[in-house]
């Protein structure tokens, strides 16, 4: 464990925290894509199959129940919650985020670093997870202005993957075998699709005016 | 020590 990788995941916990603010403050989920939180669980369950077959440490299984737990709760609050579900603009979430799934899974049986059912579903959800944000993202450019806490939540989301990037440049500098192109490629990918947020982000911090996405 | 594809990470 480095202070990247930690700091990435506490990054990664306080956007989930961020959010489950938002939706219990404001009792509402405006703003927020129910399938980017639904790509999200699909991510944790993918990736976390071996929870319960291969204990790395506390830490480690304690954070896998954490994000398993907190987005399908985030998930089942979107859906089922009176008040919450109410909330949610389902003419706005419109990407067809079913076809991120399917392209996912499709890439992760032709590239994966073993062809056994665990490491498929891992690369699966690698993959996955670097697209999830796109629903998200297209709908905060559709709904105008962005509250704070969404903002927020985002901006953390795609830090806590930026942090990771360091985290393998550290690792690949002083673990010698240490090799993790798919997550390493893919979490690229994943930081640079916030890109233009994060610039959007720091227009809006700078000025201290509402963020605001061009359409 | 589990080989080079262990999944140390979240």
């Amino acid at each position: 464990m480095n202070i990247f990788r930690l700091a990435g995941d506490m990054t990664h916990l306080l956007s989930i925290l961020v959010l489950l603010l938002k939706i219990y403050a404001t009792k509402s989920c405006s703003g927020v894509s129910r399938k980017t939180q639904e790509l999200y669980a699909i991510v944790f369950l993918a990736r976390y199959l071996d929870l319960f077959t291969d204990f790395i440490s506390v830490y480690n299984t304690f954070m896998k129940i954490v994000f398993i737990a907190s987005s399908l709760a985030i998930v089942w609050c979107i859906r089922v919650h009176p008040m919450v579900k109410r909330s949610y603009d389902k003419d706005l979430d419109t990407f067809r985020h079913y076809l991120l799934v399917a392209a996912s899974f499709l890439l992760a049986l032709f590239l994966h670093e073993k062809f056994t059912f665990l490491e498929i579903f891992w690369a699966f959800s690698i993959y996955l997870e670097a697209v999830a944000i796109l629903p998200q993202l297209v709908l905060l450019q559709r709904s105008g202005n962005v509250d704070n806490l969404t903002g927020q939540y985002v901006f953390f989301l795609g830090a806590y993957r930026g942090l990771y990037i360091l985290n393998w440049i550290y690792r690949y500098l002083t673990e010698p075998r240490f090799t993790r192109w798919i997550a390493c490629v893919s979490g690229v990918v994943q930081t640079a699709l916030y890109a233009d947020f994060f610039y959007y982000y720091f227009i809006s911090w700078k000025n201290n005016s509402k963020l605001k996405l061009p359409a | 020590v589990k080989d080079g594809t262990s999944k140390d990470e979240l």
